[in-house]
């Protein structure tokens, strides 16, 4: 399964659409500080469905919306689609493509879809069960992962193998 | 449940001693040892890293990047357990000096043949080894955008600068 | 004792105005508030930094090369307190991207007027702005040796690969 | 005040005995990771008097001796001697160079010394009181610093003004 491309609207520092396509194996993201490197982590591990705002580095979820600056007002609303090409059918569907969605509105109301279908949570992390991503594999690595493996925090350790076994 | 621990723990400590040695030398010596192995679900569990014939007593006792190497070798093994379709590091490489980018890199580029990586930077060596290099910028204050950068016709410091400045 | 420390925090909140905008920009606010106003010397500090007209609700809103500036600049604000004849930075720059590397520095520089800086270092930017390079290497394994680097008539990829190859 | 030169032996890595003298006021270490850099900031928190054996990255206070490798037996002793000008005269003393040394032998018996006059830990805490210097000011600035300072670890923030002010 290959990614095809990301696509983010209204989601933190990136008020504008933004997409990214990815064609080759080693893709390189660079940047000064804050200029939203991390911030395209975190809206991959959001449209993926991840529920903890900490791990978004946020203090409420209602925090992914861009939050407006002095010269431009804050957003209604936060939208991420991650596109697949189902290759080597990992993905248990009759679709080549797959696109999941995930949009949260200030109002607070929220949706996933499928390929532009709305469908429940439950129906995206079934569909990735056994391919090795969902917003806690180890699909994504950074260093205070590395600090957590160091210290073993919170028996940190141990829980990554129990999620990689 | 168990069974399956211990089959995925043996097969991670296999992938451990391999690339660590591929980060660290082929004369190093690492292990991954369950501290109470008659209850291996709960059992703590112990990395033993021993880098160019030095004797240090624990973990502690490495260097910054020498950890971070180490922590990474592991996060690797339990990312070859079931290679997810994609795999993001967020300046996982800043640690390390040049020559441990170097073999950082290559490693990547052995697994990027089952896998997609994206990899987040602020490190020269990285740049030049990844396919293609996107850069994050906000050209409005607090607005992120992107654009791909295509440095094979470019010097190395235009790279940089053309998306930093 | 609680008069002492009032007076001591109103300088380093003085000092942390100042050192924020020389490593932001003279437009960055920040600020350092004791939450319990009655109780000084036990109460929590709480750090505000908003760079670049952005609005972050907190520190962990911010990037992590924001962090470690913000970070650094309160540092250095208690050092300017009572300025240490000298003062080492152990990979401080790790996180930065090249002009805030530029900025850091720039900012030692009129410190080491009253103070000697020691800033170990993988950065090349870094590299370029002191007075004399130190290399540590190990010709025999695991026994470390130094000498001076004298670089002002190499060029900048030699004097890396003279100490590290 | 200003340093004039330290003087490591048998102390960690550093076999051998290495000097290094302090001209400039910006001055850079580098070298590749393992090779000893943070070792050489580990010297000079031992030398000024660090009893906290957590603080030099070890299990026990023994273990600043140079433990050997398979091509060289272990050291006997570790030795530490840090130079000083007293210019300004910021130091209460009559000397115009000051040299502080700290010894351990691996029979736990340890020394230190004022210009090469044994004496105890508190002549040279006494000495350095009013100077900004002492293994716990901040003179010494890491990445470990920087973290604890953002996460507020037990009031790490409250404790850092009090040692300033
Ligand atoms: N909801 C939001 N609305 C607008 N901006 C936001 C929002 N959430 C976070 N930001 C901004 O995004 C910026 C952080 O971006 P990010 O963490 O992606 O930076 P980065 O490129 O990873 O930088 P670094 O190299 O320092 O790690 C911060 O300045 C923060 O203020
Ligand atoms: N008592 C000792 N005897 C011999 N070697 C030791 C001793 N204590 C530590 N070391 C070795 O010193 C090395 C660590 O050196 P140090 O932490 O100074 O590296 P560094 O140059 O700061 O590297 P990095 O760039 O990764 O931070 C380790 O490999 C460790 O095994
Ligand atoms: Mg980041
Ligand atoms: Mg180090």
């Amino acid at each position: 399964m290959r990614l095809k491309s990301l696509e983010i609207r209204g989601f933190k520092s990136f008020a504008n659409k933004t997409i990214i396509h990815f064609n080759e194996p080693m893709i390189g993201i660079v940047g000064p500080n804050g200029s939203g490197k991390s911030n395209i982590v975190d809206s991959i591990r959001w449209v993926l469905g991840e529920q903890k705002s900490k791990e978004l580095r946020l203090e409420s979820m209602g925090d992914v919306i861009f939050n407006g600056t002095k010269n431009r007002k804050k957003g209604g609303m936060a939208q991420v689609t991650l596109s697949f090409e189902n290759t080597r059918n990992i993905l248990p569907t009759e679709y080549q493509e797959v696109a999941i969605s995930r949009i949260l509105y200030r109002s607070g109301e929220s949706e996933y879809r499928l390929n532009d279908v709305k469908c429940r949570l439950k129906d995206i992390t079934n569909l990735f069960m056994d391919s090795g991503i969902g917003s806690n594999s180890y699909a994504i690595i950074e260093l205070g992962m590395v600090d957590d493996i160091l210290a073993d925090k919170d028996n940190a350790r141990r829980k990554m193998f129990e999620q990689a076994a | 449940a168990t069974d399956k621990y211990m089959e995925a723990f043996s097969l991670v400590k296999q992938n451990f001693q391999v690339t660590f040695r591929s980060l660290f030398t082929e004369d190093d010596d690492c292990d991954l040892i369950l501290l109470d192995e008659e209850n291996p679900l709960d059992s703590k569990i112990e990395i033993i890293a021993k880098p160019k014939g030095k004797r240090p007593k624990s973990l502690s006792q490495l260097s910054g990047g020498e950890k971070t190497l180490t922590a990474t070798a592991l996060l690797f093994s339990l990312y070859l357990l079931k290679p997810a379709p994609f795999c993001i590091l967020d300046e996982v490489d800043a640690p390390l000096d040049d020559r441990n980018v170097a073999k950082f890199t290559n490693l990547i580029r052995t697994f990027s043949d089952n896998s997609q990586f994206i990899i987040i930077t602020h490190n020269k060596a990285t740049m030049k080894e990844v396919d293609v290099l996107y850069g994050v910028y906000m050209q409005e204050i607090g607005v992120s955008e992107m654009s791909a950068v295509d440095f094979r016709d470019k010097k190395d410091e235009n790279i940089y600068e053309a998306i930093v400045n």
